[in-house]
């Protein structure tokens, strides 16, 4: 799957790809003083699974915690569920249904489902759906922090550690055989990556076109750009 | 069934039944087609059971090819004019309970010596899901073998057939089991029943038939969606049964009689059914129990948590517990209500819970305040439309009118428990039906000026395994967008789902169904607006009840169906005879006898 992360504090962006096996879960979100923790598994295409090179991967579960709360909400590309304490309620991606108690509301329709915590702190599943006998792609999820400013800055995560100003310059830009594609340097975290510009799509707004976001592209699995490698935030389990 | 006196003289050459279920709605033809073989006039009488919560809506009588027709009436009118017939010495029918479920179609006619006469019944009814599935429930009872006999049931259901099983209780052996056949796909579902004259034999050299019994067609629709909205010539209809939610914790009081009348098997099956229900009580739940004879006995001062231990103390309660005394129905639903209503201001009981009163008589109110209206009066303000009462009326010695009228009225309803060798599991099953509320206070709502005639939209709860239907009409048949929202509480939030209908696109999607029939929302619209008045009449008084009565007859008339409120008549006007039939629909009115005597028998 690929992050895309809108700076603070600066009109820019800065993009990665994690590459992991499919069954991977990835921590996205880990938010100590919230008290939310937000991870991620990653599927793979039905198609090539031999040549993990060709092979695309994607979101296919978000597990969100609030451990205050005891509070799990499941999100797949089939069901959402909820577990509010020993309590479950699951629905479908078919259901229009909009959940409320005193402390978090969940809105899910046929294109996605929102969950929103006390003061503002909102998430946002997108489900992507692809031709119901497409041999090769799967439906997929995106995950969308919404007012990410909402969340405290002592968040950690694949996500969460950008919730605080990144402070990063770029230089040496050099055009390349493809004009669309510039190359450059980023100074970051006091490395220096070799980065490419490139267009992503959020599909925030606009759930079936996107919008193109323009973004400097940080190859190796986000490596400089992350705190730490990207294994450092695979975990067991969803929750 | 068709018969008479010698049954060789008249041949029954066939019955067919046919069946055709669109979204829950179904449509019943009964057919029989018999011969005078005699070379006298024979009298020759057709009777069909039928669900009491169907309605007939047609009926004709074809001899030698001449077609007399039914005409739904105003039931005075129909009776005046069946009084007349019958004072001549004239034929007529009728209809009566029959058992639990059934009552009885039966009607009479004189058919000439070689002559062919048919009979064919039609009734309608909604079916309604209850643990999870619909049930069409058809009796079988031919009184001959018959050489063409069939039933066919064709169901369209456009959310899909997730389900789909028939049962007959007389199939006993492989061979009769070959003509039943069933299946399934998509949106249709269909179940043929055809035997053979060898296979309704009840021995290969015997002359009778073993066809007797019961024939239950049981089916679900696939739950993709929680709503399902379908809008055909401007009226709609809205099933809402959403799955997957956890239960709302329950606050239960049990208001059991123990008087006198109890004795014997009554309460030793009164003790069975709470033993097995306590088996079923989460732990979340809390419960009373409270026993009325003459005086009011409670099991503890409060509701208690079910907690293992509770239970087992309740166990060794209900083992104990003994028939004395009268009937003091009054103080035993008062005492319930104030404790739940007690429990709910001092918070002893989870916020998120809902209160239920169940309470099992088999009598009368006889000591203490034992005037109906009183009582009535009474429970109405101490529940104040707050939680539900449901009445479970043991036996045939009892007030069932009260106690359908008392648990109407508070937002229940009332079953009878039928004095058998499975009571214990009929109060069980009911138990069963409302253990397991997903929703409470749930509320449809539809677009403010978009709508007419609405049926019922608030309802206490939603129970797991059943489901609400809305019915309706548009007020602009020419809408595009058509919008209900759901609201309700769960056991942890609150929910609002959500049904967006695009119009255009349901009509192409409902063309295809067009070949069962297509005013069947419309019919289905009409039923259960006609069933909800019925009910409103049961509590209502004076110009409400009067009003309440006009509406109902009026869609029972214009929809011909026959209700408590119209009789259908048949008459053969040119026959010099003038014999004449009449269907109707008996209720559980105390029945008044006639001034002039006539051959009628109604009532339960």
């Amino acid at each position: 799957p690929h992050f895309i992360i809108q700076v603070r504090g600066k009109k820019d962006a800065i993009c990665f790809n994690i590459d992991e096996e499919p069954g991977t879960v990835l921590r996205l979100i880990q938010d100590p003083i919230t008290g939310l923790t937000v991870n991620g598994q990653i599927i793979g295409d039905q198609g090539n699974s031999s040549n993990s090179k060709n092979r695309k991967t994607y979101l296919g579960k978000v597990g969100i915690v609030n451990s205050p709360m005891d509070l799990r909400i499941e999100v797949t590309t089939e069901k959402i569920t909820l577990h509010n304490g020993a309590a479950q309620s699951t629905f479908s991606w078919l259901d229009t249904v909009t959940v409320t108690s005193e402390r978090f509301s969940v809105k899910i329709n046929r294109e996605a489902t929102v969950v929103s915590f006390g003061k503002g702190i909102t998430f946002k599943v997108i489900l992507h759906q692809v031709w119901k006998k497409h041999h090769i792609h799967l439906h997929f999820l995106g995950f969308y922090v919404l007012d990410s400013d909402k969340m405290s800055t002592k968040s950690h995560g694949l996500l969460g550690q950008f919730f605080r100003p990144l402070a990063f310059q770029v230089s040496d830009l050099n055009p390349g055989n493809d004009p669309s594609k510039i190359h450059a340097t980023m100074l970051v975290k006091k490395h220096r990556l070799a980065v490419t510009r490139g267009y992503q799509k959020d599909y925030r707004k606009d759930v079936h076109n996107g919008t193109q976001v323009g973004c400097w592209f940080v190859h190796n699995n986000g490596q400089g750009v992350i705190d730490g490698v990207h294994s450092d935030y695979i975990v067991s389990d969803l929750f | 069934n068709v018969l008479d006196e010698k049954a060789d003289d008249i041949e029954v050459y066939s019955t067919k039944v046919s069946c055709k279920v669109t979204s829950r709605f179904a449509h019943n033809v009964v057919t029989t087609r018999a011969v005078n073989r005699a070379d006298a006039a024979k009298e020759v009488s057709f009777d069909v059971e039928l669900p009491k919560t169907a309605f007939i809506t047609n009926f004709t009588l074809t001899i030698d090819g001449v077609t007399y027709p039914g005409n739904v009436k105003e039931k005075e009118v129909a009776k005046k004019q069946y009084e007349k017939a019958v004072s001549q010495g004239k034929t007529a029918g009728l209809v009566k309970a029959s058992g639990r479920k059934l009552e009885k179609f039966t009607v009479s006619v004189n058919v000439a010596a070689g002559s062919k006469v048919t009979f064919e019944l039609t009734y309608e009814e909604l079916l309604k899901r209850n643990k999870g599935k619909y049930e069409m429930y058809l009796k079988v009872q031919p009184k001959q073998l018959v050489k063409d006999f069939e039933i066919e049931v064709d169901i369209f259901e456009p959310q899909g057939i997730s389900m789909l099983d028939a049962q007959a209780s007389f199939i006993t052996n492989d061979l009769l089991g070959s003509a039943l056949s069933k299946s399934f796909s998509g949106k249709k579902g269909h179940v043929s029943f055809k035997p053979s004259l060898d296979q309704q034999r009840s021995c290969p050299t015997c002359g009778d038939t073993l066809l007797n019994g019961d024939f239950i067609i049981t089916y679900d629709v696939n739950r993709e969606s929680p709503a399902n909205v379908q809008i055909v010539n401007g009226y709609f209809v809205h099933f809402f049964a959403p799955q997957g939610l956890p239960v709302v914790p329950k606050n239960v009081v049990f208001v059991i009689d123990i008087s006198g009348s109890m004795y014997g098997r009554k309460i030793e099956q009164t003790r069975d059914a709470l033993l097995k229900i306590l088996e079923d009580i989460k732990e979340e739940d809390y419960l009373n129990f409270i026993l009325f004879d003459s005086d009011v006995t409670t099991w503890k001062d409060t509701l208690v948590q079910a907690t293992p231990e509770n239970i087992q103390e309740a166990r060794e309660f209900v083992k104990n517990i003994r028939d004395r005394g009268m009937t003091n129905i009054n103080d035993g639903l008062l005492t319930g209500i104030s404790m739940l209503n007690k429990a709910r201001e001092e918070h002893t009981v989870p916020e998120r819970s809902t209160s239920i009163v169940i309470m099992l008589t088999d009598g009368d109110a006889n000591v203490g305040e034992s005037r109906p209206a009183k009582i009535q009066e009474n429970v109405l303000s101490a529940i104040g439309g707050r939680f539900p009462l449901y009445n479970l009326g043991f036996g045939n010695n009892l007030n069932y009118n009260f106690l359908e009228s008392l648990a109407l009225e508070n937002d229940g309803f009332a079953r009878r428990i039928y004095e058998d060798s499975d009571a214990n599991l009929q109060l069980q099953g009911f138990y069963e039906e409302v253990a397991n509320p997903l929703l409470t206070s749930v509320e449809v709502e539809y677009p403010e000026n978009a709508i007419l005639d609405l049926t019922r939209n608030t309802y206490q709860h939603f129970y797991d395994g059943s489901e609400i239907v809305v019915a309706g009409r548009l007020v602009d048949e020419d809408m595009n967008n058509f919008k209900a929202d759901v609201k309700g509480h769960g056991a942890l939030t609150d929910l609002t789902f959500t049904e967006e209908v695009d119009l255009k696109e349901m009509e192409k999607a409902l063309q295809e169904q067009d070949y069962i029939f297509g005013s069947y929302i419309e019919r289905l619209w009409a039923y259960l607006t006609i069933e909800q008045l019925l009910d409103k009449r049961k509590n209502a008084h004076g110009s409400e009840k009067e009003n309440l009565t006009a509406q109902a007859l009026d869609l029972s008339l214009k929809y011909h169906f026959v209700t408590p409120l119209t009789s259908m008549v048949v008459t053969k006007p040119e026959d010099s005879d003038n014999q004449m039939a009449i269907a109707d629909k008996p209720g559980e009115a105390s029945y008044q006898p006639p001034s002039s005597p006539y051959y009628y028998v109604d009532g339960d």
